[in-house]
């Protein structure tokens, strides 16, 4: 699974994620990709989010909305919230994954609970960071 | 405040030092590194955020390091399934697609379907028809094959005792060089 959030110059975000899912699915099995509010989710009001993972896990936990919900109406910085749905929450349930997050602010996270996960960041006037592993 | 910001992920999982050699490691950096710029050369030029993010996915989507579009996995059947959604924070717009097989860019089909549809979710060969009727780059399933993942769905099958689908065809004979870089490093999504 890939995905890209960003925040432009007029002060939106927005998200995208794009998968062909888990090797020998059947049943034309779906994961939390395509769907709206699980593996992605965007609102001015809060941030923008793209997953990935055990789509199960994360539709269960509705894992994109609720971090921006969290944003929004608990008041959450987006780390806290984004580390609060994958190191507590999805982890709890027994999901493996990660996600990231761009805020209208500025703010940028990503959180995973696995031993790695291809990323990358960059915005106005800071440094690209790229990283792999969770020491990175 | 930064006016403009991108973060991007190319999927998470059993990714160790020690599993991946230090080409493989270098190839990912790349690939990640290409695509954070051309996101950015978007938003520094003052495009949009869904813009950015559509330039940067078919990065991801063309590379056969990733599992999306081509270089995607296998299902059951032999066959690639693709799935993809994008979201519009300022309108709440969204438009998502899943188990498309033609459509080269699965992300601009869910871009369509969010700006020129009613919908928000559509699937299957219908999701096929509807990108080519807006005028999306249409490709044989061919095109997503990779070598790499042939194998990892035959061992897949084998271990959970299920029948192998016959070869694809008209999939490629050998391995191209950047996909043979890249091992099976058990991602999740």
């Amino acid at each position: 699974t890939v995905g890209v959030v960003a925040l432009d110059a007029d002060g939106v975000v927005a998200a995208g994620t794009s998968t062909g899912g888990v090797t020998a699915k059947r049943w034309g099995r779906v994961g939390d990709s395509p769907i709206i509010g699980a593996g992605t989710y965007a609102t001015n009001a809060a941030c923008a989010v793209s997953c990935t993972g055990a789509g199960e896990y994360f539709i269960r936990l509705s894992v994109a909305r609720t971090i921006c919900a969290l944003v929004e109406l608990k008041g959450l910085s987006l780390q806290a919230a984004v580390d609060q749905l994958v190191q507590r929450d999805l982890t709890k349930l027994g999901g493996e994954g990660g996600v990231i997050a761009v805020a209208p602010d500025g703010q940028m996270a990503w959180s995973f609970n696995t031993s790695g996960m291809y990323r990358a960041r960059i915005a106005d006037g800071e440094a690209m960071v790229v990283g792999i592993y969770k020491d990175d | 405040m930064a006016k403009w910001a991108l973060v991007a992920h190319g999927g998470a999982g059993v990714i160790e030092r020690a599993h991946l050699r230090p080409e493989q490691d270098a190839a990912y950096r790349e690939v990640m590194g290409r695509v954070a710029q051309a996101g950015a050369a978007v938003l520094k030029a003052g495009g949009a955020a869904l813009d950015a993010i559509e330039a940067a996915i078919q990065i991801l989507e063309d590379d056969p390091l990733f599992n999306a579009g081509r270089g995607a996995v296998f299902t059951a059947q032999g066959d690639i399934e693709l799935d993809a959604s994008i979201m519009d924070g300022g309108t709440l717009a969204a438009g998502a697609v899943a188990g498309v097989t033609r459509t080269r860019h699965p992300i601009s089909a869910a871009r369509a379907v969010m700006e020129h549809s009613p919908h928000v979710f559509l699937g299957g060969e219908g999701a096929d028809a509807f990108a080519r009727s807006q005028g999306l780059e249409a490709v044989e399933p061919s095109f997503f094959f990779t070598e790499r993942r042939w194998k990892s769905l035959v061992r897949e099958l084998e271990r959970q005792g299920l029948p192998i689908p016959r070869r694809p065809a008209v999939a490629p004979a050998k391995e191209d060089a950047r996909t043979a870089l890249a091992h099976d490093e058990g991602k999740r999504g």
